[in-house]
């Protein structure tokens, strides 16, 4: 059996519903630790009046789920084992009971393989990447990048410590996609998170 | 076919080469930019007089190997393509070139998920996390931590700026691993690194 073939066919399932619901899906992926769960976490509380839910894969555990779900919104941990990554028929089995969100949060499994390859069915590919990954994390992955909708470089505060050109992975970035929209972010120190919100109202409206 | 059944075969072949022609060889896993080939580079200045040599994964280029190369030692880089792991094929194609080295550093490709299932024929599992990726990136893979002999907790002096507790980061390794020799780092400032060499040298002896 065509494995990426199957998984396509049901990732279409999930966007008739999505778009059926008026649900706007976002896949969240990147690198272990680059600040997904965070980003999820203060978007909540900055998008007051939207009906957020979230999906949270991780191998093992629910902690991301419950860091988010402690913000007031419905949260459920998908658990994959043994899978780097999440694919359509996890999500599947989840989004039935997110049918009056109006915008769903999936944050992928931490990888910068994998997750490329498997539609969920949603509308927007989030990249998050940190500086402290190394400058070199945009050109080492081009095919994650490729597929992207949004890029956001994170941790941006931090760049001298590691030694990091933020102008670099930022060029690196556009070179494989003219088209994503970029953000450089610090979720600690509040940099660029106004224009990731201003970004996202306007996709709600 | 299976694959991990195939794998270990291989392995075993490896592992017979390393034994014959006395190659002590160690496969560095770890999430994306936590520091393994830094690790490498600076391990290779501190080891003057041991022939050391290194293969390094990643799925394009050869950005790494370069780095490693640079320091006048035998490197080769291996591109994973779609794979998000090294495996004991791979490792079979590349070893020969290796005959009259005694220590052989083999960097996985970047993912705290995949490259656990795959023993490539190495004497030592190392696995190197970094504060940056959140102190809870131990608890969150069991497995990868399970099986290591050595575990390099990096980029310690980077702990306050993410909030990151590194005494549970350790904590949790010993929970997972009772025997694994346990090291923290910084490879900017330099903690711990000498701790690290003279483990090193105990091995070589
Ligand atoms: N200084 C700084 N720390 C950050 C930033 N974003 C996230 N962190 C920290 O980085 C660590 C990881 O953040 P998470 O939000 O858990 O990252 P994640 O991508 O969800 O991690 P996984 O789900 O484990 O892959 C935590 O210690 C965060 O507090 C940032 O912009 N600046
Ligand atoms: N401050 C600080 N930076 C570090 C440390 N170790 C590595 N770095 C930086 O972290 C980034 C990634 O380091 P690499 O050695 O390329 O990491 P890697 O694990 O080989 O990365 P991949 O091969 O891409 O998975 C680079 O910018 C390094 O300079 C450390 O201990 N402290
Ligand atoms: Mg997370
Ligand atoms: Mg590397
Ligand atoms: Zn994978
Ligand atoms: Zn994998």
């Amino acid at each position: 059996v065509d494995l990426l073939a199957a998984n396509k066919k049901l990732a279409e399932e999930n966007r008739e519903f999505f778009e059926k619901n008026g649900i706007i899906a976002f896949n969240i992926m990147g690198a272990t630790g680059s600040g997904k769960t965070l980003l999820i976490e203060k978007t909540i509380d900055a998008m007051d009046g939207v009906k957020v839910g979230a999906i949270l894969g991780d191998v093992i555990g629910k902690a991301d789920c419950e860091r988010v779900a402690s913000h007031g919104i419905k949260a459920e941990a998908i658990n994959t084992g043994k899978e780097c990554h999440l694919d359509a028929h996890f999500i599947h089995h989840s989004i039935y009971s997110f049918a009056d969100t109006e915008l769903l949060f999936i944050e992928n499994v931490g990888n910068m393989v994998c997750p490329a390859d498997f539609d969920l069915g949603e509308k927007f590919r989030i990249v998050m990447v940190s500086v402290t990954e190394g400058d070199d994390v945009v050109e080492k992955h081009p095919e994650i990048f490729r597929l992207a909708d949004v890029i956001i470089i994170n941790k941006v505060a931090l760049a001298d410590a590691v030694e990091a050109d933020v102008d670099k992975m930022e060029r690196d970035a556009r070179n494989l996609n003219a088209k994503a929209k970029i953000f450089r972010t610090d979720l600690r120190k509040g940099t660029g998170f106004d224009e990731w919100i201003n970004w996202l109202k306007e996709v709600v409206r």
